[in-house]
């Protein structure tokens, strides 16, 4: 464990209790992508599939538990408990267009060919594009809350730190793992406008909105 | 590196 991690942990573990908050607080999901959470779900239910099966550390099987169990939650209070609230129209995003490729990448691409390790390469492939939806939805409706935009801002940061993470482990340790680190890139390259909009405007307390 | 399949990260 090194501060990146730590840190990048810590940034996604603020950004899903920022996104929790905000839905308990305001009764209201308005804004939220519910395909981006349910992919989110796949990506922690496929990915922690080795809490049945290798034990790391407590540390690591705490947040593997919190991160699948709020993955849940989130999903059941916008599909069920504040159902009314969730911005159907605009979530139109086909996440089919997602999962299929990255399961025919992790098919073909993997460090070994078992039921687990593909699972955990489906996951981090299509951990890498799940935000779309969510980018999708902000792009179509033209702006976001200040809360969603802090949300965004805490989720796309910890991949980030996590590269970080990784230069220091390559260097420290020699450990590197390239399909994590690529798909990585990807993640964090994904959410690169979207940082440019929360510096320049959410930061300095204007609301995040497109440009026309 | 060695191809390990154990994932300490999360």
């Amino acid at each position: 464990m090194n501060i990146f991690r730590l840190l990048g942990d810590l940034s996604h573990l603020v950004a899903i209790i920022i996104l929790l908050l905000k839905i308990w607080k305001t009764r209201s999901c308005a804004g939220i992508s519910g395909k981006s959470q349910i992919l989110f779900a796949i990506v922690y239910t496929t990915r922690y599939l080795d809490l049945l099966t290798t034990y790391v550390s407590a540390y690591n099987t705490f947040m593997k538990i919190i991160f699948i169990a709020t993955s849940y939650v989130t999903v059941f209070l916008m599909y069920v408990k504040f159902k009314a609230t969730y911005d159907h129209n605009h979530d139109t995003f086909r996440i089919e267009f997602l999962i299929l490729p990255t399961s025919v990448l992790a098919l073909l691409i993997n460090n070994e060919f078992t039921i687990v390790e593909v699972l955990w390469t489906f996951s981090i492939y299509l951990e890498s594009v799940a935000i779309l939806p969510q980018l999708f939805l902000v792009s179509k409706t033209g702006e976001a809350e200040s809360i969603t935009s802090h949300y965004l801002f805490a989720l796309g940061s910890y991949r980030g730190l996590y590269l970080l993470n990784w230069v220091y482990r390559y260097y420290a340790e020699d450990h590197y793992d390239l399909i994590a680190i690529v798909a990585g890139l990807v993640q964090t390259i994904l959410y690169c406008d979207f940082f440019y909009l929360y510096i320049t405007k959410v930061l300095k307390g204007k609301k995040l909105q497109l440009p026309a | 590196q060695t191809l390990e399949t154990t994932h300490d990260e999360l």
